[in-house]
């Protein structure tokens, strides 16, 4: 089974 | 001040309808420049809204200073459904404002209703988003994607969408059984929202949570549209098309580490 991934992965906070 | 008149409710009824779900609380930004916009990420972080309401979206617009509106959307649900979806709707905030005045007007009546919402300071963070380039880019009916996420969260909580030159297929494997589903390109001329139009660099599969899914397709009424793009191993940008302006979700995907 694949895991969710979340956004916080990809995108940078501001 | 703050002065936005819709020319009819019905369009911020179905913005905050299609967000409502994933996020409760959220900040709108308001400025003369932009209009409204908003960056709101859902609990679990994996799904992210954002928004953007032109000033030409507004039969009326006047912002005079940057504005911070902090929402309950749900509380601002409950005040949106007072008015009819044809009504003018007039939003109005003072420069610091401890709540937004949402006034309604029936066009043919002499019918004027009045709301005033209380707002809330509301910590956000906000994450940074580049524009990426994107491996590949479907544009199809708003409509016929969204049967295809109702219907195939039925069969699994995973939704598995592979792209290629030819054709885009969804696909779906749960306990029942398994079933997918295959579009491919065609271009309706008599009604060009029929159209299904694929744009690719290369090849993509990509799986998301079939629940996230059906939150985004919430937003169907607000666009005959969509425009989903995809790139290998990244957030998918799923996009309805306001008549001035847009409302785009990006959805973290699953995949192995």
């Amino acid at each position: 089974t694949q895991k969710q991934q979340t956004l916080s992965r990809f995108f940078g906070s501001q | 001040m703050l002065e936005g008149k819709f020319e009819e409710a019905s369009l911020l009824k179905k913005v905050i309808e299609s967000i409502k779900d994933s996020v409760k609380l959220c900040n709108f930004n308001c400025s003369q420049s932009k209009g409204i916009t908003v960056q709101a990420i859902d609990d679990s972080r994996v799904l992210l809204i954002a928004l953007k309401i032109d000033s030409g979206s507004f039969q009326e617009f006047r912002c005079d200073r940057d504005l911070v509106l902090g929402l309950d959307l749900e509380s601002l649900s409950k005040i949106l459904k007072q008015g009819n979806n044809e009504d003018y709707l007039t939003i109005i905030a003072e420069d610091s404002p401890d709540s937004l005045l949402v006034v309604f007007e029936d066009k043919k009546k002499d019918r004027i209703s009045e709301f005033s919402l209380k707002l809330m300071d509301i910590d956000s963070d906000v994450l940074t988003i580049d524009d990426m380039e994107h491996d590949c880019s479907i544009t199809m009916p708003a409509y016929e994607f969204a049967k295809i996420a109702r219907d195939m969260k039925t069969l699994s909580e995973s939704l598995q969408i592979i792209i290629t030159k030819d054709s885009v297929k969804f696909n779906a494997e749960g306990q029942i059984g398994s079933g997918s589903i295959i579009l491919k390109p065609h271009t309706d001329m008599e009604k060009p929202d029929e159209s299904i139009k694929i744009e690719l660099n290369q090849p993509v599969v990509l799986t998301f949570g079939a629940k996230y899914l059906n939150d985004i397709v919430k937003a169907t009424a607000l666009s005959s549209t969509v425009t989903i793009k995809l790139t290998d191993k990244a957030p998918a940008l799923f996009e309805y098309r306001l008549p001035s302006g847009y409302l785009r979700y990006y959805l973290a995907p699953k995949f192995d580490d």
